[in-house]
């Protein structure tokens, strides 16, 4: 049995929009410890690696560990489902080919307003351990979500059985890397600057020296330079942007899978990067204090 | 201009 309820139910809608441009499919595999997904993109460019700790969850409970296969396309138009201020509890059964989910509203005394509405209504074909006189259970007939899973409301909680699938992923075994630069900037800025520079080119070079971090971007068009300084001592933490360099990195990237990562903007205001010579970057985005979610993207090299 | 890397190149299978 595994059981996760998240009072920012927020976190696991943003988290989804933010992999599901990049992966098609991905296992949930749930631990003691945390929940956490790894993945690569189809075409083994990119890697995205997602860690939710217990602890950052109000309830938490999770018997073995458990590999849940989803499709992130249908586990996004399900979460779509679930207001921005719901809780969301996810349940799977040991050996289960489901997993629930159910999205709780912030206002409580709706339960009592649609008491009587509810009763009157359509049947009451009640899923298993639901007050039977308290919901109904409606067949997905949206266009869209047809065929992806059952919807039970229950008042303002809806409840989703999202469909589970075998998934054979090949899980990379990625050590604990010290890394020569690590530079801490502002996510929206981060995102600004990968937009801006999509524009011009489809290769961005990152250079961190002793003057800062310059994003560069040579195409057709002309060419794109911005230099972002350290400012250490910004008012608001967000604003800061922190660079630590062991010795000068340029490395060269492709912006399409770059511009992937900055769908992850809105899960913090921090974004932090760490690049050293010849290896992957790594795009880390803090969500609080509850995990992170991490790209990691192969750099374009001579041979 | 540059070959893209894939990340197989840079991780093992766990």
């Amino acid at each position: 049995m595994f059981e996760a309820r998240l009072t920012s139910g927020k976190i696991l809608k943003q988290l989804i929009e933010a992999l599901k441009d990049l992966v098609q499919e991905a296992n949930i595999d749930c631990s003691d410890d945390e929940i956490s997904i790894q993945a690569m993109d189809n075409s083994h460019v990119s890697l995205v690696a997602v860690s939710l700790r217990s602890g950052g969850f109000d309830h938490f409970r999770c018997d073995r560990p458990l590999s849940l296969g989803f499709n992130a396309t249908n586990m996004g138009k399900i979460l779509k489902c679930a207001g921005n201020e719901d809780a969301i509890t996810l349940k799977a059964e040991d050996d289960g080919d489901s997993l629930s989910m159910v999205f709780e509203g912030p206002n409580q005394d709706r339960i009592a307003d649609f008491g009587e509405f509810a009763r009157g209504a359509r049947g009451s074909d009640s899923p298993p351990g639901s007050r039977r006189e308290k919901c109904w259970k409606i067949d997905f007939n949206f266009a869209t979500m047809r065929g992806v899973g059952v919807l039970v409301v229950i008042f303002d909680r809806k409840i989703y059985e999202l469909k589970l699938m075998d998934i054979d992923s090949e899980q990379l075994g990625i050590p604990d890397t010290d890394y020569k630069v690590t530079i801490q900037m502002p996510s929206g800025e981060f995102q600004r600057i990968i937009r801006d520079m999509q524009v011009l080119g489809d290769t961005l070079s990152i250079s961190c020296t002793k003057e800062g971090v310059k994003f560069g971007v040579q195409g057709d068009l002309g060419t794109g330079n911005v230099l972002i300084r350290q400012n250490a001592h910004a008012e608001k933490d967000e604003d800061r942007v922190m660079i630590e360099m062991e010795e000068p990195v340029e490395l060269t990237f492709a912006l399409r899978y770059l511009n992937f990562f900055t769908k992850a903007t809105n899960l913090g205001p921090t974004v932090i990067l760490n690049m050293s010579p010849d290896v992957p970057i790594v795009v880390e985005y803090p969500i609080g204090e509850t995990g992170h979610i991490k790209y990691y993207l192969a750099p374009k090299i001579d041979e | 201009k540059k070959p893209q890397m894939r990340m197989d190149s840079f991780f093992s299978l766990k």
